[in-house]
């Protein structure tokens, strides 16, 4: 199950006692290639480029072990190592009302993952309630309040959407409160990070609320501007948790590295489908596979 | 940095970075930077703005062959009919609207269709839209066969003489087997009511997505026969660099971007200003 070019890697440079300079030089190069079309951020690839070839310089082959097999088993070592630590699971309040904020670029599966975050925490045995706070896009309540209706979770829903989203998510706290709830999952309008005024009301709304969680939810598939899109969303929020979605497709998923690799922001949750059971805890060892298939 | 003929490596080393950044992939970006390094070789570029032109050049190569066929193919007669179909979260329904609203500013009659039967939400978002636009909706109940809702659309088209019908698709995988023959169906389904429909096939891709959105035209135009593409999102930071692979492998002409969330937020395709952008 490693990729076709992992496996030249092998071939080539097998029947080799030592890694060699050549050698290691050019197995980095298909390891290059392997990472950027897995969509792994440029810089990073070049930082972990660099990490493995200090690891395998010089090193003697094992007996049992070809040099090329050798090679691989530094890369996944350090992959792995990247990845450490990366899955966290999610912070509660003790003894009052649990806050999570969904936020992200738009389509990325934010409303989808508050109703499977809702679905998870009533299993879990607590009382969670969903917030529609996207005013703007159509039907975006309609879309929230007939998952909440699906899983039997009340569903906050703006009694007019002309105010700010500040006030309609203070509200439904209090309303949380009154209701004897203990999670709240406010569900926010998709927006590009480079969008000022958008960006600022997620700023205020963090304020409103004063979250447990500040979720990130990134398309699974998202490219090279994986990056730069969390650590604006990083800057402006301090984000406890990345969730990563449409995990199911064949996608390899490099921005899951890239964000982790950069910014250290841990990964709560993924999505793997577009049930509402479709959420997972994320496993580090199961992304080093898939990125370098 | 080394110079090639009045070239710099390091000149070179930026334009491969910036391409790789702007999800080129490693293949097409190559490929660029060896036909300019031997354009370099040759004396042909003398600094930043000839390689940067001659870049320009190079993508204006990949994009010749389907530039003839950026414009929409209208019907001979009767409704033109357009699917609409892309993976999760793309930016299909929205673009449906924006495309309504580009075809009513021109004085067509538009119908659209409701073929969206399964997520949360999806027919009512359609609905607003459809209300916004002044404009009429196909429907079914949420669950119903989107085939049968495809085939009533386009009855509902021939019947009232509408000059374009638009239908919308659930969001799918292209490795969702069953999921994507759901979408074969409805497309013979629709050419079964009327001979020659849908005239056109348009696939929406997320410019914010990696080395994906290769995978995901490949497959769609596999099983459908994709007539165009529409690059959403565009008004990111992303820059949709993988576009150019999907030109190059299969010809596709990329019929329109989207630059943002209101019905005015659609733009023909432009070359130049994709250029533009990806030098920016
Ligand atoms: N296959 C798959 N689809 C998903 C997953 N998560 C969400 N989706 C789908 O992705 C599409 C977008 O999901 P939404 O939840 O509407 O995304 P959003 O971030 O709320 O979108 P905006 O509010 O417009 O920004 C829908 O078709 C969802 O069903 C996932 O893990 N796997
Ligand atoms: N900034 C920006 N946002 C867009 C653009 N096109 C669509 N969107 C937004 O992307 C999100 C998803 O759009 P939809 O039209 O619901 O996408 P979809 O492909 O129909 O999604 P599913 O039906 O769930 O698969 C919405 O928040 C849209 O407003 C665009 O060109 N620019
Ligand atoms: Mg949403
Ligand atoms: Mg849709």
């Amino acid at each position: 199950e490693l990729s076709e070019k992992l496996e030249s890697v092998i071939k080539r440079i097998s029947g080799r006692v030592v890694l060699n300079e050549q050698t290691v030089a050019e197995s980095l190069r298909e390891i290059r290639r392997v990472l950027l079309e897995a969509d792994v951020n440029y810089g990073l690839v070049q930082d972990f480029l660099k990490a493995v070839e200090e690891k395998a310089t010089g090193r003697e082959v094992i007996k049992s072990v070809s040099p090329g097999q050798m090679m691989v088993k530094i890369v996944y070592d350090e992959l792995t190592g990247m990845l450490g630590g990366s899955s966290r699971p999610l912070i509660y309040a003790a003894g009052q009302l649990s806050v999570f904020m969904l936020c992200g670029l738009q389509g990325s599966g934010k409303t989808t993952t508050a109703g499977k975050l809702a679905r998870r925490l009533k299993a879990e045995g607590r009382k969670p309630m969903l917030v529609a706070a996207d005013i703007y896009r159509p039907a975006a309540i309609e879309q929230l309040a007939t998952l909440g209706a699906q899983l039997e979770v009340p569903t906050f829903v703006p009694r007019d959407t002309g105010r700010p989203v500040t006030g309609i998510t203070a509200d439904a706290l209090m309303e949380a409160a009154s209701q004897g709830l203990d999670t709240v999952l406010i569900d926010t309008a998709g927006r590009l990070q480079i969008d000022r005024e958008m960006m600022e009301e997620l700023v205020e709304v963090k304020k409103a609320v004063s979250p447990q969680e500040v979720l990130l939810v990134v398309d699974g598939m998202t490219g090279q501007e994986a990056v730069s899109i969390a650590e604006a969303f990083h800057r402006e929020l301090e984000l406890t948790g990345l969730v990563l979605t449409k995990l199911d497709g064949d996608a390899r998923g490099g921005a899951a590295l890239s964000i982790f690799g950069v910014t250290g922001v841990p990964i709560k949750l993924i999505g793997v489908g577009e049930g509402l059971d479709a959420l997972e805890t994320f496993h580090p060892d199961r992304m080093v596979s898939r990125l370098l298939q | 940095g080394v110079l090639v003929r009045g070239l710099d490596r390091t000149s070179l080393d930026s334009l491969e970075q910036l391409l790789l950044e702007s999800d080129f992939g490693v293949g097409p970006t190559l490929r660029i930077i060896d036909t300019l390094t031997a354009e370099g070789k040759k004396g042909n570029l003398h600094g930043e703005d000839d390689l940067r032109e001659l870049f320009r050049r190079e993508l204006r190569k990949v994009f010749e062959p389907a530039a003839g066929k950026t414009g929409l193919s209208l019907a001979a007669s009767g409704p033109t009919v357009i699917l609409m179909v892309g993976v999760n979260g793309v930016g299909k329904t929205t673009t449906i609207a924006k495309l309504a609203r580009y075809f009513q500013s021109r004085g067509k009659r538009v119908l659209l269709a409701a073929g969206d039967t399964f997520r949360a939400g999806a027919i009512e978002q359609l609905e607003r839209w459809a209300e916004r636009l002044g404009c009429e909706l196909i429907k079914q109940q949420p669950g119903s066969d989107p085939a049968a809702v495809a085939y009533d659309a386009v009855s509902a088209a021939l019947s009232r003489k509408a000059d374009i019908l638009i239908l919308d698709t659930a969001g799918r995988l292209h490795t969702q087997g069953g999921l994507m023959e759901e979408l074969v169906k409805m497309k013979r389904v629709i050419g079964k009511r009327m001979d020659g429909a849908p005239h056109e096939v348009l696939l929406v891709l997320d410019s914010t997505l990696g080395q994906n959105s290769a995978s995901q035209a490949r497959v769609f135009h596999e099983k459908l026969g994709v007539t165009g593409l529409v690059l959403a999102k565009l008004d990111g930071t992303s820059k949709a660099g993988c576009a150019v692979a999907i030109t190059e492998q299969l010809g596709l002409p990329i019929k329109f971007a989207g630059v943002g969330e209101t019905l005015e937020d659609l733009e023909e395709f432009d070359l130049e200003r994709y250029v533009d952008k990806i030098l920016s």
